[in-house]
């Protein structure tokens, strides 16, 4: 379970925010245009989404606060997550701090409670929590029947997970 | 692991049949693998709306695609949850009767799991335990806001 | 202007139905799967869309009412459309009926008041009242952002089809 | 034949700038052409919405897309109408506030040209000159039946 989001230069979220999640149902609204679908990109570019289009952007470097009316373009971009985590494989449960930082080279760098990792680690640590398949967690604003257009052999691979 | 994969598929299956029945009052929902050899075999879906013949999912309405694909998704969170799940406005296609049955379904979820929901929908909203405003007060760049739900309808 | 719609065994339009439209906003509602795309579908299959794709089904035959619990499927298809137009290069106005007629056999025939005509001509008559361009005045389910999709050389065209 | 593009597509470009500051309520809808050669060349679309710095269309919401294209289908519309318009739940990422924009954007259109357009937003109804209902009573046999928006809301 997500306990806490920081975002810091991220997409349209210029100033250090936090939001902390709550167990059940936690619901995201505003107007249009306001920032919900960056929230979204945010929990998927922290647990290492690494595509451009992913970010439903034209580069990775689009990620970082671009600049407003009043504010200048940031040079760097970070998220973390604060995630209590039942071990898919032990009663034990843990706080775990998954953190991601870009530059303005597009270089990222991935820390697990405070530790620098590889992105590897990153993705290992997430299969562990049982969230493998990028489709399993994950329902894009207008994709809700992905699951419909995929390939049956695409399809297959969420039968797996769920295994 | 053959077997594990079986035994997860005929649990899925079984609750999508039942998931479907329930949101669409009535039809049949159906997922099986195209090919005997378990490990070479995808997955098919099928849908068929109460009082209709055919059960091709690709003559289903947006509406009733956008039901199946979330009775997909509950029969797989049944058999096992993730962490936490994230919505972005998925139920943009549905009317207000479906709105109502989606979100019974998200109630139960919600139980399992940790749900992250994003919605314009205010029936959507009457079912969430907290919501989050996001706002651009200062043009371009998003804050946080604590929202009441009286402060919505 | 359409004044009137007429279809029978068109996709769930088992019975003889018929639609008089107005000038001005014409809101089609219901609930969903009650058949108000089917009614978008006919209008782009009785001007002349041929690909099973752009009727949302598998193979063209598909658009023939496949019977419901109680009812037999039919045998064939037909969609007529009254149009009042303005012809682009004259002032006169004339109403001028367009049938298509689809057999269990996937073959079509198309009608101008009356008079058997191929698909060409049909594509001819409505280009001739501004409609050559598909994207021009159909937007479909799902698909408002399609221009915004569109290469830049597509989108060319919807400025030629203003021209 | 390229004077007649350059002029209508001067025109289309001139109303695309025009509606994106009304339906945005500020910002900057711009049309271009990719080459100067105007026999070869594409036509590019950028939107900023108010506030925000950069106009690449792939980096705005769901929201923000509805509205630009609406803006362009507007601008199109201007310089030439066809006779008829069909909309297939265009309206479905709108938010309340975007939805009466584009409910003014509709109505001017309708006065041009036949709108036939399918909605489940009851804002969007009452723009609504004509209502017809679509229902299922016998199970898989769609029907027309009138309706009188009173009985909608
Ligand atoms: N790198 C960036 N820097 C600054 N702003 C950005 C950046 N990337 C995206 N944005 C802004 O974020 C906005 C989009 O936000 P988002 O997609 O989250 O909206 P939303 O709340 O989901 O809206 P909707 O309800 O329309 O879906 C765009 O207007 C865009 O200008
Ligand atoms: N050839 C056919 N024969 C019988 N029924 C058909 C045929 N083709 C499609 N249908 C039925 O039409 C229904 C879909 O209708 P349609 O897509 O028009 O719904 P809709 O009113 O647009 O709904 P929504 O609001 O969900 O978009 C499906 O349930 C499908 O069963
Ligand atoms: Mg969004
Ligand atoms: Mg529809």
């Amino acid at each position: 379970m997500i306990r806490k989001l920081k975002l810091k230069g991220f997409k349209s979220f210029a100033d250090e925010t936090e939001i902390s999640f709550s167990e059940g149902i936690n619901c995201i609204v505003g107007p249009n245009g306001c920032g919900k679908s960056n929230i979204v990109d945010a929990l998927k570019w922290v647990v290492g989404t690494t595509s451009a289009k992913g970010m439903r952007a034209d580069t990775i470097k689009d990620v970082i606060f671009k600049g407003s009316e009043g504010r200048r373009a940031a040079r760097s971009a970070e998220v973390s997550l604060l995630i209590e985590g039942q071990e898919l494989f032990s009663a034990k449960s843990s706080l775990t701090e998954v953190k991601r930082r870009i530059n303005s080279k597009g270089e990222s760098e991935f820390f697990i409670n405070g530790r620098k990792v590889r992105l590897k680690e990153i993705q290992e640590l997430f299969t562990n929590l049982g969230l493998g398949h990028k489709d399993y967690a994950f329902f894009e604003q207008g994709q809700i029947d992905r699951v419909l257009r995929l390939k049956p052999t695409e399809r297959r691979a969420l039968i797996e997970e769920a295994a | 692991i053959e077997k594990r994969f079986l035994e997860t598929f005929n649990a899925v299956s079984r609750h999508f049949r039942n998931t479907v029945k329930r949101v669409f009052e009535g039809g049949r929902g159906k997922l099986y693998l195209t090919d005997k050899d378990i490990s070479k075999a995808g997955l098919e879906i099928e849908v068929k709306p109460p009082g209709k013949k055919h059960s091709n999912i690709n003559l289903l309405s947006g509406g009733e695609r956008t039901l199946a694909a979330i009775a997909f998704l509950y029969a797989l969170y049944k058999v096992r949850p993730a962490p936490f799940l994230v919505l972005d406005e998925v139920d943009a296609a549905l009317d207000d009767a479906n709105t109502l049955r989606f979100t019974e379904l998200l109630k139960q979820m919600g139980e399992e799991t940790q749900v992250i929901i994003i919605t314009h929908n205010k029936l959507t909203m009457e079912a969430a335990d907290v919501i989050y405003g996001i706002t651009m007060e200062v043009p371009g760049v998003s804050k946080v806001i604590g929202v009441s739900f009286e402060s919505l309808v």
